[in-house]
């Protein structure tokens, strides 16, 4: 997270991290058996991890007090359209993790609730994005043992993607936008997700009551000025959940 | 066909005298003692006769005797013209037994040689019913009817009388004898004119188990009775009842005992007169009722049907028990219970009881809890909250479920309703906020 903040606990208790291969990832929990993540945390060029290369840790908001109380998934379930060959596809990131045995919630570890099938995603809807990737120091980039978090708002699709157009024209091989993702960040930049956040939250509060807006999914560089994050866009999603979680 | 041992007397053969049909020898003394059943008498036919003929048959002769009584002496031929000869006519005995002597001198004519005799008998039933009284004075040989029959007779009697032990004299019927109907009447001989003497007369009334037996005397009762210092005694003339594990009961006078409830499916009455005084008799309808058995308890929480004020033999009562109650029998639950009023005038089975019914344990709710509201633990009626662990988890739709144990043993939210309280994670509330004060 650039631009955030230490998340205190019991703020954030869905927020998961996966570990793979020594690679951080982030995930949501939404329910007691299953864990929603980006599909390219747990697919490395073009395959798909093992579910015992899979560490996942949730609970606290310090890594060093979960180390060693990680769970493995029961299974894995990767969208079905989603196909990144090369690391510049990021349709579909969308991912469902199985856990062997329930969760009994508690303050530290609860469910994110899934969008109401009319949610809306409007320009300046203000969202949390949480993890325990990248984060920075007066410039220089740190690792991070510390949960932290960013307010974001919801960026106008077509301002996002003349961002990215601008972008393409310097580094054609830039990632596509689509429809099944959202932006959120800040013209400014400074404030933004980055890498080791991948499959994270970003949540939407209504009323005291948080859903999962999106999923942390790609981004040119992280907090650069007239760059946003890009957000897997998980209302358009809901069929295909609801679908995995019942066929298993 | 008649009942003759193989080693029995013959009841038919043929007797002949030694050489038939060649001529006898001289001095001969040969006799034949026929048998045959008692009961019958002897029919002996001489189908040839040709014995030298004499007069009084005095030289050879053929004597037929019964019991030392000369039945005929015989000889000569058919044609002969004498009267020795016993032609075709049979003889008949006057018993079962009958003795032939055939005796010849010694001389023969020589012109001639008589043959002898050849003789066929057979055994003849006696009727002994056609026979006349006897002339010591013992009377006929039967006192109303006699039946003839095959080697021996029967005597039987007119309606009303009965044959008396000696098997030949008929007495007046006492009509006695053993009453198994649920009613009936029985009355003494000749009743209401006097009895006769040296009556000996049993009434027994035997009827189902179970029943008991009304005997209801007629006002018309006389029974000789004599008076003595303690008052009337039955000492010569009595109708005794009898009843099993009672002491008998002598009854005599004037007076009718009117209606008796004997307690008893068993009655017997004994009527006796001896051979003086005088009695009228008696008579009585008989009638029988079932025997009761005690009313039935009361069972606490539950109901005795049907609810009668008497309960008799082969009546039912079942015990139902009130709603949320089970039937409890010898400490088992039984479906359903009936008992019936035996012929010993108790109930077969002791009543149950009803206890109030369980609902077990109620399930516990994952990520919740169940605690109890009123009532006795898991009892009919008593009442149950569950809660679901918030503020992590919720119950769909509300806070609290109330459920009830019901008379089905079920713990239901409503009487029709059977519903499991689920505890549903909540989402997206955490316990803490992110609070930002600064602006």
């Amino acid at each position: 997270i650039i631009g955030g903040s230490e998340a205190p606990e019991h703020t954030i208790p869905w927020q998961v991290l996966l570990n793979i291969n020594s690679n951080r990832g982030g995930g949501m929990v939404i329910a007691d058996r299953w864990i929603l993540t980006a599909a390219h945390v747990v697919v490395h060029q073009g395959q798909q991890s093992p579910a015992q290369s899979i560490r996942i840790f949730m609970g606290d908001t310090d890594i060093h007090r979960m180390e060693t109380s990680f769970v493995h998934p029961a299974s894995v379930h990767v969208h079905p359209e989603y196909n990144d060959q090369d690391g510049l596809n990021f349709n579909n990131d969308i991912a469902l993790i199985k856990l062997q045995e329930p969760i009994t919630f508690n303050a530290a570890v609860m469910p994110l609730c899934l969008p109401a099938k009319n949610a809306t995603y409007t320009t300046g809807l203000v969202g949390l994005v949480s993890g325990f990737g990248t984060t920075n120091d007066g410039g220089r980039q740190m690792i991070t043992n510390k949960l932290k978090y960013v307010m974001l708002p919801v960026v106008d699709q077509e301002k996002c993607r003349e961002s990215i157009t601008l972008w393409k024209k310097i580094r054609p091989n830039t990632p596509d936008l689509t429809d099944n993702m959202f932006c959120a960040g800040t013209p400014e930049g400074t404030q933004d997700s980055c890498q080791g956040d991948s499959g994270g939250p970003f949540s939407v509060d209504i009323n005291g009551r948080s859903w999962a807006a999106g999923i942390v999914s790609w981004g040119i560089k992280c907090g650069q000025r007239g760059k946003y994050g890009v957000y897997t866009k998980v209302i358009n999603y809901l069929d295909w959940i609801k679908q995995v979680m019942q066929e298993n | 066909s008649l009942p003759l041992p193989d080693s029995g007397p013959l009841i038919h053969g043929e007797v002949k005298s030694p050489q038939y049909p060649q001529p006898y020898p001289p001095n001969l003394l040969k006799q034949w003692d026929l048998n045959v059943p008692e009961g019958f008498q002897i029919r002996l036919t001489f189908t040839h006769l040709d014995i030298e003929p004499s007069a009084g048959c005095y030289y050879d002769s053929v004597t037929v005797l019964y019991d030392k009584k000369l039945l005929g002496k015989f000889c000569g031929t058919e044609n002969s013209a004498n009267d020795h000869h016993p032609g075709y006519e049979p003889i008949l005995s006057p018993g079962n037994r009958l003795t032939l002597v055939f005796q010849t001198d010694d001389y023969n004519p020589e012109r001639r040689q008589n043959v002898g005799f050849s003789a066929q008998y057979q055994a003849t039933d006696i009727d002994e019913c056609s026979a006349p009284e006897p002339e010591d004075g013992s009377g006929p040989l039967c006192s109303q009817i006699c039946l003839n029959t095959l080697g021996s007779y029967l005597c039987a009697c007119h309606h009303g009388y009965e044959l008396h032990s000696d098997q030949r004299t008929c007495m007046l019927s006492c009509g006695g004898g053993i009453f198994d109907e649920p009613t009936g009447h029985l009355f003494s001989p000749g009743y209401p004119n006097p009895a006769p003497h040296a009556l000996s007369c049993q009434y027994v009334i035997s009827v189902e188990a179970g029943f008991t037996v009304y005997l209801n005397f007629s006002d018309k009762f006389h029974i000789e009775s004599v008076n003595t210092e303690e008052g009337p005694n039955c000492y010569y003339h009595w109708l005794e009842l009898t009843v099993p594990h009672e002491k008998p009961v002598k009854l005599c006078g004037g007076t009718s005992p009117g209606l008796i409830n004997t307690n008893s499916n068993n009655v017997t009455l004994d009527y006796h007169t001896d051979d003086q005084g005088l009695s009228n008799g008696w008579s009585l309808d008989y009638s029988t009722n079932r025997v009761k058995c005690p009313v039935p308890g009361v069972v606490v929480k539950g109901r005795v049907t049907p609810s009668l004020t008497e309960y008799f033999y082969r009546d039912y009562i079942y015990v139902r028990c009130d709603q949320g109650y089970k039937l409890m029998a010898d400490g088992r639950e039984i479906e359903s219970f009936s008992t019936m009023c035996q012929s010993n005038a108790q109930w077969h089975l002791p009543l149950p009881e009803c206890h109030i019914i369980d609902c077990g344990e109620p399930d516990p709710l994952l990520n919740g809890g169940v605690r109890f509201l009123s009532g006795a633990e898991n009892q009919y009626l008593s009442t149950v909250e569950y809660h679901c662990n918030e503020p992590f988890y919720s119950l769909l739709g509300s806070t609290n479920v109330t459920f009830t144990c019901e008379a089905d043993r079920k713990w239901r939210l409503t009487r029709d309703e059977s519903f499991s309280p689920v505890c549903l994670p909540v989402c997206g509330r955490p316990t803490q906020y992110i609070e930002g004060y600064q602006r």
